[in-house]
């Protein structure tokens, strides 16, 4: 597996605050679950309406969406799993030459 | 040969680099390869040159990919641009008008560390790999550390934080190495494209504040018929407008700075897609992405030459 399955389990998420409360909440627990922002680059741009993409690890995708649910702040998942998705990024073709 | 190449996948830094070796041995009227300095490892940052060679003063384009690593898609729209330069060269009058007239100057991957370091270790590395003496932290955001307000909104003092502006501004030998490029042949630089992912937009200045550029009507127009040209290959919609406005604020970075040192086209495209791959966009999407920026990119070319009304 690429990058020793480092990323199996791995989600991105979607998530856009409705309300300002609701973005100062996300970016503490962004800050201190230590997430991977995928946009924006930075947690200090997370406002209002700002469509946020957040890569969390396996062991911090439960914090996170009990959070949110409790929270009520809605979500989507992007990608179920990043490690599917990593192996995907490569055509076949890729994978059989790497391989 | 240009043709064996395959552009419809993602190469790794070796390869990209031995594929510039190549053309700058088989394509000798319109390809030049230099370097420009060297890496924080150590890596030589290379340049490609493309358009006919002459004695002639000749204005120029530049064109960088690679600045955030695990932005893939920029790097093979280097490559893609270079392999359509060159081989529809001869054929499209408009593409042979852009090569005897200018020059491109494009960096298929700026930050090479970390574009190296996103193939080995961690595909969603963004930084450069520099070291900090006193943090376990590596890496600067190679976009937070040119020299315009730099490490204000939208960077971070941190050396852990991926939008870190690093220790002062060029301190990072990847930035220092093109802005003293710029710097030289400034008079001559034309335009600046820095190709990012993923947003699906094509900005211009500001990004470091809310303010509109002088050149504003120029420039917001030649980026609205980009747009226009690109989608009209497959349909792809993209967003333009001020970096401040259609992104987010963010100092520090590549495209304010350049403008700020005199080339009156300053870009930034955010590539495919809008979040269903992220950065993650399929080997299979390489090419319609390629091909629909070619036409943006073309488009901005003309447009440049034309001189703006």
């Amino acid at each position: 597996h690429p990058y020793d399955n480092r990323y199996a389990g791995d989600k991105v998420i979607r998530l856009t605050p409705k309300t300002e409360e609701e973005a100062f909440a996300l970016k503490n627990i962004y800050h201190r679950l230590q997430v991977d922002l995928w946009q924006p680059s930075s947690i200090s741009c997370v406002s209002e309406g700002t469509v946020t993409d957040v890569h969390i690890p396996q062991n911090a995708s439960r914090t996170l969406l009990a959070f949110l649910q409790e929270a009520r702040i809605q979500y989507k998942v992007l990608i179920e799993d990043l490690q599917k998705a990593v192996e995907n990024e490569k055509s076949l073709q890729t994978q059989r030459n790497r391989r | 040969s240009l043709s064996e190449y395959n552009y419809e996948v993602y190469h790794s830094l070796e390869d990209i680099q031995n594929w510039m070796h190549h053309l700058n041995q088989t394509q000798p009227g319109l390809v030049r390869v230099f370097s420009i300095g060297r890496s924080y490892e150590g890596r030589p940052l290379f340049i490609l040159q493309l358009g006919r060679k002459s004695r002639a003063y000749k204005r120029a384009v530049w064109i960088d990919c690679g600045i955030h690593a695990r932005e893939w898609i920029g790097p093979a729209f280097c490559q893609w641009f270079a392999r359509d330069a060159l081989l529809t060269y001869k054929t499209d009058p408009a593409m042979r008008k852009m090569l005897n007239h200018l020059y491109f100057y494009i960096m298929p991957v700026l930050n090479v560390d970390g574009y190296h370091f996103s193939w080995t270790h961690d595909r969603f590395w963004r930084k450069t790999r520099s070291r900090n003496s006193r943090f376990r932290c590596r890496g600067v955001d190679a976009n937070r550390n040119w020299k315009v307000k730099w490490c204000d909104e939208g960077a971070s003092a941190h050396p852990c934080d991926d939008t870190y502006c690093g220790p002062f501004p060029e301190s990072e030998p990847e930035v220092k190495a093109v802005a003293d490029f710029l710097r030289k042949h400034r008079k001559r630089i034309r335009a600046y494209l820095s190709f990012h992912a993923y947003a699906q937009m094509l900005l211009y200045p500001y990004s470091y504040k809310h303010a509109t550029i002088p050149n504003v009507s120029c420039v917001g127009f030649a980026a609205h018929k980009a747009v226009k040209a690109l989608r009209s290959a497959h349909g792809t919609q993209y967003r333009h407008g001020p970096a401040s406005q259609t992104l987010y604020v963010s100092s520090g970075n590549s495209m304010d700075w350049a403008y700020k040192n005199g080339i009156p086209y300053a870009f930034a495209f955010e590539l495919r897609d809008t979040g269903q791959f992220g950065f993650l966009l399929p080997e299979k999407l390489i090419k319609p992405t390629c091909t629909e920026t070619m036409l943006a990119v073309k488009n901005i070319t003309m447009h440049l030459l034309r001189k703006c009304p």
